[in-house]
């Protein structure tokens, strides 16, 4: 998965 | 990572850890076999916490997370992901079914219909989002949810006649990691190019908005070393 799609916050 | 968003993050677990600290005390208390004063004083009185919002919050996390299997981030976002996962619908497990738990809860009281909630936020996230994807709508979801989930306990705590210093603290937590999170979405947007997530930052500073009111009697009840009451 691209950084930009994944939602890397909680 | 970034110390704002750690700090958020601890926050935000800090305000689960005193709202299950809460039951436990609650439960351990009803075992006694006379009531001490404090147990008297905490089955008889409601617990002031809102069943409610605690179900929004399983439902927010429950679509927020829908990636925990399916993209993996790192470490500590997945076991942050099961630790919020597990205890929002262990709470609700406890208020709804337990035996002494659901005693110390006031439904009475605790009556905002929170499908009204709900359903607003499912609509408006099927109108703006970031991309109309089953996933991307549903995580859209749950940051409109998480915004206004805390009304029904705000609206709960201003019944409450006395409100307990754990769930004074425990909304205050949960008020103040959102803050935080403002904080880092400052420093991502000045650090990071491109990093512009308009959705996540205006339902961000609505969320911490809402708990305004809260932040001026909470402090002020700490300065003038008084109870927490929020006027009804």
């Amino acid at each position: 998965t691209d950084q930009e799609s994944a939602h890397d916050e909680l | 990572m970034n110390i704002f968003r750690l700090a958020g993050d601890m926050t935000h677990l800090m305000s689960v850890l005193v709202l299950l600290l809460k039951i436990h005390t609650i439960k351990s208390c009803a075992g006694k076999s006379y009531p001490c004063s404090l147990c008297f004083i905490l089955l008889e009185s409601s617990s002031g916490i809102s069943l409610k919002t605690q179900e929004l919050y399983a439902l927010v996390f429950a679509t927020r997370y829908l990636d925990i299997f399916t993209d993996f981030i790192s470490v500590y976002n997945t076991i942050m992901k099961l630790i919020f996962l597990g205890s929002s619908f262990s709470i609700v497990w406890y208020i709804r079914r337990h035996k002494i738990v659901r005693r110390s809860y006031d439904k009475d009281q605790d009556t905002f219909r929170h499908f009204f909630l709900v359903l607003p936020c499912l609509l408006l996230a099927l109108i703006i989002n970031e991309k109309f994807t089953f996933k991307e709508v549903l995580w859209t979801f749950s940051l409109y949810l998480e915004a206004v989930a805390i009304l029904p306990q705000l609206i709960l705590l201003q019944r409450t006649r006395n409100i307990d210093n754990l769930t004074g603290q425990y909304v205050f937590l949960l008020g103040a990691y959102r803050a935080l999170y403002i904080l880092n979405w400052i420093y991502r947007y000045f650090t990071e190019p491109h990093y512009v997530h308009w959705i996540t930052w205006i339902s961000g500073l609505v969320q911490t908005l809402l708990y305004a009111d809260f932040f001026y009697y909470y402090f002020s009840s700490l300065k003038n070393n008084v109870k927490l009451k929020l006027p009804a």
